[in-house]
């Protein structure tokens, strides 16, 4: 199924590559002094439940400001040398005045699935779009908690996002939480 | 099904994103007037029977030789400001001794099958990745030759790359054909 694919597609393709020296990345980065550790060495993936995902999170709520990317991760992958990996980190701002840092963005794969449902040609309803989607999570938490692929589970946080109209949580508030 | 998605995810991810502006970065770049024009404005994608794909086409035939990467192409996407999108030129001499120069690279895709019949927990069989292969080849050209995306179809050649053992046509053959 498609959902399965994906899931499979996002570990080989990008987390199995990033997440092992993401730790690093951001414990040598400017945010780990400059904000005393309040910055979590791990990605946040964010799984928006109509499976839309904004250009960048600050799209999504402005009260998640844009901080700098990270340093970025080189490799030869699939005939492009050097291809170019990076992630990004954003500034949420708590209630009572603190700043947190994060890594964090959306989950790519679901984009796509969002984007076949609006699209006539993909033969994606929206019932089957939401299979889909729970399809990629369930497949990519299965892979992510085998024996042997530690350095990718303790490195990143799978997050729902609930964005219906009347939706109780924003994504600042879902980020200080996390 | 996998191939389905995974071409889906291709053409909206990747192709409708970095081919539009593709004859540009080429026509650009230095290898335009170094190489008389003897570079096609086109990305060439290289869909391997095993879908397996190498980590740089020189890995795969050492005849295809390094280039350097054509201008980036960045853009907001899911979460990521600014992510990086490259590719590479490579260099293939005719026997009379006449350079050529392509933007050439393997179907990234078509790796995760490959990666997926390698691991046990991914549920595919050899025959099954072939047909997802298949799938995957037949959806992309159903979506590249649909009326309104000209800017995507002549931009990019699909090419079949036989890699088996006894194979005749070596990879720098294959491109200085095309
Ligand atoms: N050759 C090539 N160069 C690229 O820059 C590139 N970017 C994407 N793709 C391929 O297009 C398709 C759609 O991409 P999407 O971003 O939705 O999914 C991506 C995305 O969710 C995630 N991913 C990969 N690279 C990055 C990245 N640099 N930043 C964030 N996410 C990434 O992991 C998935 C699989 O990646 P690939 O397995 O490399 O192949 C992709 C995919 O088949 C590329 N292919």
């Amino acid at each position: 199924s498609m959902g399965y694919g994906l899931a499979w597609s996002y570990y080989y393709g990008y987390l199995k590559l990033i997440l092992p020296g993401l730790a690093d990345r951001v414990k040598t980065s400017t945010f780990w002094d400059a904000s005393n550790q309040r910055i979590a060495p791990k990605l946040f993936i964010l799984l928006p439940t109509s499976c839309f995902a904004h250009p960048t999170l600050t799209d999504g709520d402005s009260a998640v400001q844009p901080g700098a990317h990270l340093r970025e991760f080189k490799a030869n992958r699939s005939g492009n040398p050097q291809r170019v990996y990076r992630n990004f980190v954003y500034k949420v701002t708590s209630e009572d005045g603190q700043d947190y840092y994060c890594v964090a963005e959306y989950a790519t794969p679901l984009l796509t699935l969002f984007e076949m449902e609006e699209d006539t040609l993909a033969d994606l309803s929206k019932e089957e779009k939401l299979k889909q989607r729970a399809i990629f999570k369930s497949t990519l938490l299965d892979i992510l908690t085998r024996p042997g692929v530690k350095e990718c589970q303790d490195a990143c946080v799978l997050l729902d996002v609930d964005d219906a109209p009347n939706s109780a949580t924003s994504l600042s508030q879902l980020l200080l939480q996390a």
